[in-house]
């Protein structure tokens, strides 16, 4: 009814959800997202390994993200059609030695005067 | 409409290709021709979600035309992108 | 682009690779 957790929640989100600090992982977190072409290299902050944190890997499923998963109510976003698209041509390009099949593909369409 | 865009996109991957033979001469690594490809393909698929977001953004300032406003809302999640990006705009505006 | 180009290249230096290819590109494709 209000926004705050009822008792009964709260002694429900207690006893399921809550971390403690007998738990193995005590924090998780998602990689730092910075852009590395807009820094300085000395400004950068590491990232050390610490214990009880779990660092979150974006790339460990990739193996999983060639095409797209089945929804239920809502649609995938474009920008993960986006992101499986490019996922799929990765593998396509990935036995690709010296000449590259898109190279060949798009290079009759290039006119000079369209590159600044 | 489709050959169009095939010479964008071959645009787009040209220059792709000269902005990754300067990072391979910084980083002393070279790339091989199916990354520029993919990081050609990464872009031009970017840039269609940009505009449409862009499109958006006029749309809901009530505008027809895109201008160099939108294009700093897009940039918004990022401070070191939007500063950046700030910086570009106004020295064009100069 | 830059920002791929960069990360790619790091990804190769830090595996030691010879060029930056669909290996290196693929781990730094999420967080791009």
């Amino acid at each position: 009814k209000d926004w705050f957790l009822s008792e009964e929640e709260f002694k429900l989100w207690d006893r399921l959800y809550r971390l403690r600090d007998s738990d193995k992982i005590k924090e998780i977190r998602l990689p730092q997202v910075q852009f590395l072409s807009l820094q300085d290299e000395e400004n950068r902050p590491a990232e050390e390994p610490t214990a009880g944190v779990h660092h979150l890997s974006l790339s460990e499923w990739g193996v999983w993200q060639d095409h797209p998963f089945p929804t239920f109510r809502v649609d995938h976003s474009d920008r993960c059609h986006h992101f499986v698209n490019i996922m799929q041509m990765i593998e396509k390009l990935r036995h690709e030695e010296g000449e590259c099949s898109y190279e060949l593909d798009i290079k009759s369409h290039l006119h000079m005067e369209d590159v600044s | 409409r489709l050959s169009y865009q095939q010479r964008l996109k071959a645009a787009v991957h040209y220059t792709v290709g000269c902005l990754c033979q300067e990072v391979a001469a910084d980083k002393e690594m070279p790339f091989s021709r199916q990354t520029i490809a993919a990081i050609a393909e990464v872009t031009f698929r970017q840039c269609e979600n940009f505009a449409k977001d862009l499109e958006m953004f006029a749309r809901h300032a009530r505008r027809s035309t895109i201008n160099a406003e939108d294009v700093k809302l897009l940039a918004r999640r990022s401070n070191s992108l939007l500063k950046y990006i700030t910086e570009k705009s106004d020295e064009i505006a100069q | 682009v830059v920002e791929a180009a960069v990360r790619g290249a790091r990804q190769a230096q830090a595996e030691d690779a010879a060029q930056v290819d669909m290996e290196q590109l693929e781990k730094v494709l999420p967080q791009l």
